[in-house]
């Protein structure tokens, strides 16, 4: 018997239980055991736990609940700017990206920049133009629309404030900044 | 933000973390989830974490790689390490949060000091534990 650990998140917040009906609960369960089958059936047949990392988090990007990949929320321009990042705990070798858009999974370009672009670290349109020379899997913008995170922003989007994924709280800065 | 972290049967420990970032957010805001040692790292001598929350703060007080320090060079134990980070220094920090972690022997912690957290672990063949609230 192959020995390992596996962990997932999905978020944590302010996850109010008088929102979360028993349907909706079932569903993000549903989420949350799909990503950790898919990584726990890497590690148990002798798997990286590198490929194991990136598929659970794939999985989890393409789950419309949790805000990454297809369920990420709306930015104020009503786009969706994505960030991921992936670690190697035996080289040290990581890879990271941030603000893109249209990219299916993310952690699979942070996982490219890790072992391709002899860099850490790329954000923003230029990152999208090395993610369109590996071959990155690019969706249409119908693609990261759902219902539920176009309201959330409708919500917000004539205000200055911004809004954690679960949370109640609308934040305007000023107490972070001290 | 969702996040994934591994500890595979040849002992290396791996950790990745993906998101949205915050609805209506602007000025090309970035969080912790993108920034190694802020929102996500892993090392074979010490842990594997990823985190989520409140970005600003997980990025001031570089929570991952403040954990792994505490390891390495307090020689505290994961479990320890979380908890002083999670429940008492963001506490006071005033960053809500949590993360996942798994240290070079396969513990599993899942610290949080929010309300909620999306979770699931497993260990070896041992039920798979899903969770939402504490």
């Amino acid at each position: 018997m192959k020995k390992f650990s596996f962990a997932i998140h999905g978020g944590a917040g302010t996850i109010l239980p008088s929102l979360m009906t028993a349907e909706k609960e079932a569903t993000y369960k549903l989420g949350l055991s799909t990503a950790l089958s898919i990584g726990t059936a890497i590690l148990q047949n002798g798997g990286s736990s590198l490929d194991a990392v990136e598929a659970a988090v794939a999985s989890l990007e393409d789950f419309p609940l949790f805000n990454a990949g297809k369920g990420a929320v709306f930015t104020n321009k009503g786009t969706h700017e994505m960030d991921a990042s992936i670690m190697d705990g035996k080289t040290l070798e990581a890879g990271a990206v941030s603000g893109v858009s249209k990219i299916r999974n993310p952690i699979k370009l942070a996982r490219i920049i890790k072992e391709k672009s002899g860099h850490v670290f790329l954000c923003g349109s230029e990152a999208e133009v090395f993610a369109k020379t590996q071959g990155v899997l690019f969706e249409t913008d119908d693609y990261f629309y759902t219902e539920e995170r176009y309201q959330q922003w409708q919500d917000v989007k004539h205000t200055d404030t911004y809004q954690m994924d679960h949370s109640d709280k609308l934040e305007t800065g000023e107490k972070k900044f001290g | 933000t969702v996040g994934a972290v591994a500890l595979d049967s040849y002992g290396n420990l791996a950790a990745a973390t993906s998101t949205g970032g915050m609805t209506n957010k602007r000025f090309g805001r970035v969080g912790d989830s993108p920034m190694i040692g802020a929102g996500t790292y892993a090392n074979n001598n010490t842990c594997a974490i990823s985190c989520t929350g409140h970005g600003e703060y997980f990025i001031r007080a570089v929570v991952a790689y403040d954990i792994s320090c505490l390891m390495e060079y307090k020689g505290l134990s994961l479990k320890e390490a979380c908890e002083y980070v999670v429940k008492d220094k963001l506490v006071k920090f005033g960053g809500e949060g949590g993360l996942i972690a798994i240290d070079t022997v396969g513990n599993i912690e899942l610290p949080f000091n929010s309300e909620g957290m999306y979770r699931a672990w497993v260990k070896n063949n041992e039920p798979m534990q899903i969770a939402i609230y504490k």
